[in-house]
């Protein structure tokens, strides 16, 4: 399945 | 880092400041919807919740981040807390009507589905980026209502789109420039988000080349 992208926004 | 991203967050940081100092001088809420910025109020708390596990020192980016995320979460519920005690009398909660369950139960359900991975904390991410996305919501409705819009209500809401517009912008840059940087779900979410806002900047942006008040039909 997809990956959780880095959370490195707002 | 880029310059999209960096003039995006000033303009959601100016959009908030605006509002503030809009009730502060005037006195008054007036024209400003509750709903959403308790849906706001909303969004942030449940989008930060890795604040609770993330190391602000890991590096000057995570830093600058959490500073971000505290000065979010604590603004939006300051506002709700000014707007329901001391500028209560101002408010008008009969116009401001939108029914706030049509928003969160959709954005629920649509967490639901589609999520990146199956933790609690990422489906509430995801509920936040959908809830966002249509937060606003309520307070175009409130204006439609009233019609005029003052013109400091009209600046917070043009700098919230701007907000949006430059993190869409920022992602274009991201695309470009990152290898294998895909967000496909923020992005969704995120240029819907931007489309709502679309009739507004039109009027908006009208109603300043004329120097006429801004009114919506």
């Amino acid at each position: 399945g997809p990956t959780a992208a880095p959370k490195d926004e707002l | 880092m880029n310059i999209f991203r960096i003039a995006g967050d000033m303009s959601h940081v100016a959009s908030i400041a605006i509002l503030l100092l809009k009730m502060k001088t005037s006195r008054n809420c007036a024209g400003v919807s509750l709903k959403t910025q308790e849906l706001y109020a909303l969004v942030f708390l449940t989008r930060y919740v890795d604040l609770l596990f993330t190391n602000p020192l890991r590096s000057p980016l995570t830093m600058y981040n959490t500073i971000m995320k505290i000065l979010f979460i604590s603004t939006s519920l300051y506002i709700v807390y000014q707007m329901r005690t001391r500028y209560k009398h101002t408010y008008n909660e009969a116009a401001d009507a939108f029914r706030v369950p049509f928003l969160i139960g959709p954005a629920a359900v649509a967490a639901l589905l589609f999520h990146l991975k199956n933790t609690v904390v990422e489906v509430v991410w995801a509920f936040s980026i959908f809830l966002e996305a249509v937060a606003i919501m309520p307070q175009l409705f409130l204006l439609q209502k009233t019609g005029e819009v003052e013109n400091i209500t009209g600046h917070y809401i043009f700098a919230l789109g701007a907000y949006r517009g430059l993190y869409a912008l920022n992602w274009v840059w991201r695309a470009f420039w990152e290898p294998g940087y895909r967000q496909w779900l923020t992005w969704t979410a995120g240029i819907v988000q931007t489309g709502l806002y679309a009739d507004f900047f039109y009027h908006y942006i009208r109603s300043k080349r004329q120097g006429k008040k801004l009114k919506l039909p």
